[in-house]
């Protein structure tokens, strides 16, 4: 009781203990760093502003993937698999906090790719109905054969879900044929799906600014009267 | 007021003295991602009257420390930080998210009769 009234102070109602922990991205070991090195030299100033994002901001969170959680349709799945499901827990963002980034983070391994000669597109869209398919289709990127990471900025997404958690039902990835939006074309990565899957990395970056620590920055939009 | 005769030797008056904490050993190591440790200080130590200038002291600790000496009931004025500053922690939360966020008054600087 004492290390849970202890640990208040970081927002905590009880000392954490993730079943899984994601590996740090090196842009937060960075950003923690040059914090701390400001610290230890007495440039401490008031941390409202995330420069390497570009955003005011004095909470940033990596929120972890737990779509295979909330999606066990998508194990019953069965080759081709081309879609991936995603899903982000934002229940921990308190109102007092005012959304500033979200950004979506893809890593598309490489081996998922090697049998596949075509160029992809990659599909993100926001699942919306109970059906899994989603009405919306959010970004539609292409994947030069090169390129193995996709950001996909979801603010507005965030707010929405933030605003009205129920319509949190995450999102979908979808690989696709270059040029070719038939999903009924299909591409057969190496191996099962669960093979295919694992090699789809996704976390969701949001820098938050909380009013009680900067109450120099703009306040959330007032409600016109 | 007379002075107590045992007035307090210097090693007794209030003053900060250093601290380490280390995660490790408050057992919080495997969701505290960094810093494994950090500097710190604990304040301790007398807020005898007769020094009391050479504290960073706040008024009320003297005219404190002076009812103590007319009336016992009323205890000393006590040894706490006069200057915090923050760090910066990188944790998991039960969900496995990572969280960057500074923290204030995580670190005492200085200590005075407050």
């Amino acid at each position: 009781l004492e290390e849970a009234s202890l640990l208040h102070f970081m927002g905590l109602n009880k000392v954490p203990s993730p079943r899984t922990t994601q590996p740090v991205p090196s842009i937060l070991m960075k950003i923690f760093q040059e914090r701390q090195k400001a610290a230890a030299t007495g440039h401490y100033q008031k941390l409202c502003y995330v420069k390497e994002f570009g955003v005011p901001g004095n909470l940033i969170r990596l929120f972890q993937d737990q779509g295979a959680l909330s999606h066990p349709m998508e194990v019953a799945q069965a080759p081709p698999c081309t879609q991936k499901f995603h899903f982000f827990n934002l229940s921990v963002i308190t109102q007092d906090e005012q959304l500033m980034m979200a950004k979506l983070d893809l890593r598309l391994g490489l081996n998922a790719y090697n049998a596949l000669q075509q160029d992809l597109e990659v599909m993100v869209s926001v699942v919306q109905g109970p059906a899994p398919q989603p009405d919306q289709k959010l970004v539609l990127h292409y994947l030069p054969w090169s390129q193995r990471v996709l950001h996909v900025d979801l603010l507005d997404v965030v707010k929405e879900w933030n605003s009205n958690p129920q319509s949190n039902l995450g999102l979908v990835l979808e690989l696709l044929p270059k040029g070719n939006n038939d999903s009924t074309m299909t591409i057969y990565p190496e191996g099962t799906c669960d093979n295919w899957r694992q090699f789809i990395q996704a976390s969701l970056m949001v820098v938050t600014l909380t009013h009680q620590e900067c109450p120099r920055f703009p306040h959330f939009p007032r409600k016109r009267r | 007021a007379t002075l107590s005769t045992m007035e307090s030797t210097s090693k007794h008056l209030c003053q900060r003295h250093q601290m380490v904490i280390n995660f490790e050993d408050l057992g919080w190591h495997k969701w505290i991602i960094a810093p494994k440790e950090f500097r710190t200080n604990y304040c301790k130590g007398d807020c005898p009257f007769s020094l009391m200038s050479f504290f960073n002291s706040s008024n009320y600790a003297f005219l404190q420390t002076l009812m103590n000496s007319r009336t016992p009931e009323v205890p000393k004025a006590a040894c706490v930080p006069t200057k915090l500053s923050s760090i910066s922690m990188l944790y998991y939360d039960s969900y496995g998210n990572i969280i960057l966020q500074h923290h204030e008054g995580m670190v005492v600087d200085e200590c005075g009769c407050g």
